[in-house]
């Protein structure tokens, strides 16, 4: 199954 | 004070007209350098970041920096009143909260303003890395287009697959699977037509087609498009506006959960 990571997970918050 | 004046106004609704119904507010932030936007979806899962830089306008004065908040449904009804081939100036005091579109025909014709409301968003900025992709294809921006287009219509999700082959395209759905692969042409006669790959390591990836699919709404902004890819890292899908500046998405891959 895929799940769907959102962005936050690979960049940082500035 | 800001007042920025662009020839080709036609280019500001072509972004605006890109992004609108992936993000529905947005702050414009505008320096000596010019306008920035970045935004996420409400997923949070794809971002746009666009820059438009200073030399891009024909006159360029920003005071102090500033933030303008905007709806992106309001921004579009303003600009679609604009001709396409109008000049475009946006005037704004510091601590205004309206941004004032000024709209003149090329002839100097005809000559109209609106003034926008500008609110108070709250929004997150992401750092993203400076990346060295494994894969980076130049593809013409009506081919990527195409290809959404008609994987959509098969399934969900697609994987995108770069090789010294080319690059592949792959769906599944009800009604069967799809595979488009485009190869490296550098030799067609239109330069329009080039496809180029540049590949340090085989990479593929699967994201979910609707927001590729959104992301080719900026396809009249230009001839090509590049698409950076690296393992297990969000695709970057890149719009030159001409010489002025970028237009970019990225889109978080799925992963095997």
């Amino acid at each position: 199954d895929e799940k769907q990571p959102t962005l936050k997970e690979f960049f940082q918050i500035r | 004070m800001l007042e920025a004046r662009l020839v080709q106004g036609g280019m500001l609704k072509k972004v605006v007209d890109a992004v609108k119904d992936l993000v529905t507010e947005a702050n414009i932030d505008v320096s000596s350098s010019g306008f920035q936007l970045q935004a996420m979806d409400t997923s949070h899962v794809s971002l746009i970041a666009m820059h438009l830089r200073s030399d891009a306008f024909e006159h360029f004065r920003c005071d102090r920096a500033m933030s303008m908040g905007m709806s992106l449904a309001n921004l579009a009804k303003v600009l679609k009143c604009a001709g396409n081939d109008d000049i475009v100036t946006l005037k704004a005091n510091d601590d205004g909260d309206t941004v004032t579109f000024m709209f003149e025909s090329p002839k100097e014709d005809r000559v109209s303003d609106f003034e926008l409301k500008l609110m108070d968003i709250d929004s997150e900025h992401l750092g993203i890395p400076d990346t060295d992709y494994c894969a980076t294809v130049t593809m013409p921006s009506g081919e990527y287009a195409r290809i959404c287009k008609d994987l959509s219509s098969i399934g969900d999700t697609v994987v995108i697959s770069a090789t010294k082959d080319g690059v592949k395209f792959t769906t599944s759905g009800d009604v069967g699977t799809a595979n488009v692969t485009v190869r490296q042409n550098t030799t067609a006669d239109k330069k329009e037509d080039q496809t180029i790959i540049d590949l340090k390591e085989p990479v593929a990836l699967t994201f979910a087609l609707r927001y590729l699919t959104s992301f080719a709404k900026a396809t009249p902004l230009a001839t090509h498009v590049t698409l950076s890819m690296t393992r297990e890292l969000p695709v970057m899908v890149e719009y030159a506006i001409q010489d002025m500046g970028f237009l970019r998405f990225y889109l978080a891959p799925k992963i095997e959960d």
